[in-house]
């Protein structure tokens, strides 16, 4: 069981590190084990350094970067062991237009074996969406779930046929 | 595991039954106003995995999930979210929920109980319907297959399967910054989750 | 100065409620004293509903509903008691296209005495703002002013005089 | 009061000298890419009203906010800030900081002290111009108008003027969710601070 963490620990480090430097365009992410002589108990710290940074604790990134950062490591848990679905409620909120695009286009490639459900304001995601779901309120107060095609006018539908589209 | 479908009614906003289908992969964004009701979607699927946590659905009690009405509806008397999820590798043979005999390389999704089937005939062999409800009266009924369960099932169902109450499947708004700021010991069990 | 709270709280109170309307283009939202019979020691609760919507504890709305009502108690504040400026850090990011505007016109409306900085990634709140100041890192790790213009690539300046464009 | 100008040199990743002046109302955007340094200006301005916390800067200590250096620069050993406000209402007369004879109806900012004015040549009728230094060696300095000062003289500066330590001035990146889910003791000591 310890051989297992050690071996997911370097597996998911290996992703991490590929994850950030595609997510960043370049620069160091890495996880490293607090106390290396006992690895059947230590804990995990994060450093990183965007490209042309000082290696630095994540902690003392910008508010963006700290997202691309976690959106990153958790890329590379899932590239390791992929969950049938995963949700994510406005992770973008924080990411400039760059990587808005970045991180959609790494969604897109990551979504061969995982269901990806991306709750969004940002139309640089919902580009790389290949189904979308409108949540409308025309009942003040209810929520009803409509078919959305970009660039149009929400089509209203008798449910549920059209959100396979 | 691939996600198939929800089916939701009485759960936050949802007063009225709403359907939602996935492919069982790629991308797929939910977009609408402020306060349309996208992340009471997402609450609704941690609901149906077995999240107890009132708190983390952003409720003060349980009972916050149930529709409570507007101005111009009445509150509902119970909430409910079903789900299916299709497991592509398997070929299961009939079982009952008693006796289990695992074909080889199979995990415990395989003895899926064959029984009542809801209405849109999941495909028996590969399909497992999990429906969670709650009553204002404070009581819960739990699903599998249609036939009753206690939470606890469905909860196993999900153990190791990435979608465990340790994992990062499901990211509420918000939550994205506490992932770096959690302490050395809580991201390692994380890692051990998926080992 | 209990009377001088209750007079603050009053005004207060006024401010917010008119604050709300304009940010949610209706609906109701105000403060009330958790312990009416003691003025003195009471705390404040908030409650509100957004238009067609139930009164419940803020605590209740979605994340973009809880950001414009914290952007309406804030502003409630200023009008009663103007800072010499007030900075605002991303206070936008998950505000939808619709409240984005609704509430960059507000800020513009309320500038007359108070010098806002809007630190932002919103387009539509750039729109409304009078000066802007970008912010780049040609050289990794070392920040510097330059002179935007909406619509153009930043312009490099000898410091500082462009500032005041 | 009305902010005039900020000259930063050396605080976090401004290494070079920059400066920002301000029309004093209006709205102005801050805008660039993620992480080139928008919200370290934000942090600036609060460490110039006399911030204490080194986590509400978000730095460990207080030495986190000099330059800490990049791979082709040095760190630095000193930190500055300097910000110049304008009290346009008032018509001060020459004052020394020690005896201060207050004109009618005006607050303690008309007592700035006349003294030895920075590069820009303030209006010594109407502006403050304030410093804040830290070395590396952990010392500190504190002008008022070129004059030494404490930073507890910095701090009385802006109580009651809506920039004190309880005022909503500066909403950090992140902290607009936690105005609602202060207890109602704090909400009170927000509206009690405006009264
Ligand atoms: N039990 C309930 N009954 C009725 N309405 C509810 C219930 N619980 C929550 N709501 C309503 O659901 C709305 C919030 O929905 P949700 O959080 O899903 O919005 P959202 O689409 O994610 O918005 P945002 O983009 O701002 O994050 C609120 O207006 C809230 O009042
Ligand atoms: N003492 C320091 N010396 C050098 N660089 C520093 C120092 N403190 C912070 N930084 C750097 O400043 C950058 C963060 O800047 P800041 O938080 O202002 O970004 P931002 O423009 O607000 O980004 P975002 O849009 O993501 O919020 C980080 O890359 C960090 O490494
Ligand atoms: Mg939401
Ligand atoms: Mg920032």
């Amino acid at each position: 069981s310890r051989k297992r963490f050690q071996e997911a620990f370097e597996h998911i480090n290996i992703n991490f590190r590929e994850m950030f430097k595609t997510l960043f365009g370049g620069g160091t992410g890495e996880m490293r084990l607090t106390d290396e002589s006992n690895v059947g108990e230590s804990g995990i710290e994060m450093v990183a350094s965007p490209p042309g940074k000082r290696l630095q604790n994540v902690l003392l990134l910008s508010g963006g970067e700290k997202s691309l950062t976690a959106m990153a490591l958790l890329m590379a848990i899932f590239k390791y062991q992929p969950s049938p679905f995963c949700i994510l409620d406005e992770v973008d909120a924080p990411l400039d237009e760059a990587n808005t695009a970045r991180l959609a286009k790494l969604l897109k490639e990551m979504a061969g074996d995982t269901q990806f459900i991306v709750i969004t304001h940002a139309k640089r995601t919902m580009e790389a969406a290949g189904t979308m779901y409108g949540v409308t309120m025309e009942e003040p107060g209810v929520s009803k779930l409509v078919s959305v095609k970009f660039n149009a006018a929400p089509i209203p539908v008798s449910e549920p046929k059209a959100m396979a589209a | 595991l691939k996600l198939k479908k929800i089916e939701i009614q009485g759960f936050k906003s949802f007063a009225d039954r709403t359907e939602m289908r996935f492919h069982g992969s790629g991308v797929a964004a939910v977009v609408g106003p402020n306060g349309c009701g996208k992340s009471n979607l997402s609450d609704a699927i941690s609901w149906a995995l077995g999240e107890q946590s009132a708190k983390s659905l952003r409720g003060a009690r349980m009972e916050d999930v149930i529709f409570a009405g507007t101005r111009d509806r009445k509150p509902l008397g119970m909430a409910s979210v079903t789900m299916t999820l299709t497991d592509p590798r398997i070929e299961p043979s009939p079982l009952s929920m008693e006796v289990i005999e695992l074909p080889p390389g199979a995990d415990i999704i395989a003895a899926a109980p064959t029984g009542n089937i809801p209405s849109d005939k999941p495909d028996r062999k590969r399909d497992i319907v999990i429906t969670r409800r709650l009553f204002r009266s404070g009581e819960s009924e739990y699903l599998i297959d249609g036939k009753a369960a206690r939470l606890r099932d469905i909860q196993d169902i999900f153990m190791g399967s990435g979608l465990g109450p340790e994992s990062y499947a499901i990211i509420e708004q918000g939550r994205i910054g506490q992932i770096l700021s959690s302490r050395p010991h809580d991201r390692r069990a994380v890692i051990e989750e998926a080992a």
